[in-house]
C-alpha cells in the first residue's frame, strides 16, 4: 500500500458515492449511461470472484464488497427505481462492440489460462474502455450536469493515480503487470479530452457543453 | 500457473 494506491482507491470511492448520492439527491438518473453502469457492475463482479476463495486484508475484502454493491445499487436504481427518468434514447453505444473483442482479448492476452484469471483480465480489459458509453452519451447530448463532471473527474483521477502507483512499485517492489499497465494508460487516456473541459470549464464555475 | 501479483489492488 501507497499514497498513490490510498488515494485512487478512495477517488475511486468518491465517484461511486457521488454518483449514487446524485441520482438518490435528485430523484433521476438523467444523463447518466445506464451500460455504463451495467459494465461497471459486470467489472467488479468478474474481477472480485477471488471474495469467495482468497482472503487478502480486511482493507481489501471491505472495498470489494462495497464497490460490487454500490455497483448493483446504482444499477437498479437507474433500470428499476428511477427507469422514467433513464435517458435510454441518448444511451445508444453498442455495447457488444466493447464487450465481445475484450472477451477474445481476455482468452488470448492474459497470465494463465484458467477460469479466475481469465474472468481477472477481462475485468481490467473491460474497465479500460466501460467508461466510453457515459462519454459517447455526452458527446451525443452535448452537455452534462456538473456534478456528472465531478463524478467523471474523481473516476478519471483514480486511473491516473493508480498509475503513479504502479511506478511506485516498480521501484520500490520491482514488481508491474504489463497486462494492468497497457489497460490503465488506455483508459487514462479516454478521459484525457474530459480532464480539459473540467479544468478550463468546469473548475471556472462553467457548465460542460460541447460546441454543437 | 502464473497469476498476476496485482490481486492485493481493487
Amino acid at each position: 500500500m501507497n499514497i498513490f494506491r490510498l488515494t485512487g482507491d478512495l477517488s475511486h470511492l468518491a465517484a461511486i458515492i457521488i454518483l449514487l448520492l446524485k441520482i438518490w439527491k435528485s430523484r433521476s438518473c438523467a444523463g447518466i449511461s445506464g451500460k455504463s453502469q451495467i459494465l461497471f457492475a459486470i467489472v467488479f463482479t468478474t474481477r472480485y470472484l477471488d471474495l469467495l476463495s482468497t482472503f487478502i486484508s480486511l482493507y481489501n475484502s471491505c472495498m470489494k464488497v462495497i464497490y460490487i454493491g454500490c455497483a448493483y445499487a446504482t444499477v437498479y436504481m437507474i433500470y428499476m427505481k428511477f427507469r422514467a427518468t433513464y435517458d435510454g434514447n441518448h444511451d445508444s453505444f453498442r455495447v457488444e462492440f466493447l464487450v465481445v473483442p475484450v472477451g477474445g482479448l481476455a482468452v488470448l492476452i492474459n497470465h494463465d489460462f484458467s477460469f479466475m484469471e481469465i474472468l481477472w483480465t477481462f475485468s481490467i480489459y473491460l474497465e479500460s474502455v466501460a467508461i466510453l458509453p457515459q462519454l459517447f452519451m455526452i458527446s451525443k447530448t452535448g452537455e452534462a450536469e456538473t456534478i456528472t463532471t465531478h463524478y467523471l473527474f474523481c473516476l478519471g483521477l483514480y486511473r491516473a493515480l493508480y498509475i503513479f502507483n504502479w511506478v511506485w512499485r516498480f521501484y520500490f517492489e520491482g514488481f508491474f503487470d504489463l497486462i494492468a499497465i497497457v489497460a490503465g494508460v488506455v483508459q487514462t487516456i479516454l478521459y484525457c479530452d474530459f480532464f480539459y473541459l473540467y479544468v478550463t470549464k468546469v473548475l471556472k464555475g462553467k457548465k460542460l457543453s460541447l460546441p454543437a | 500457473g502464473i497469476d498476476s501479483q496485482l490481486k492485493d489492488e481493487l
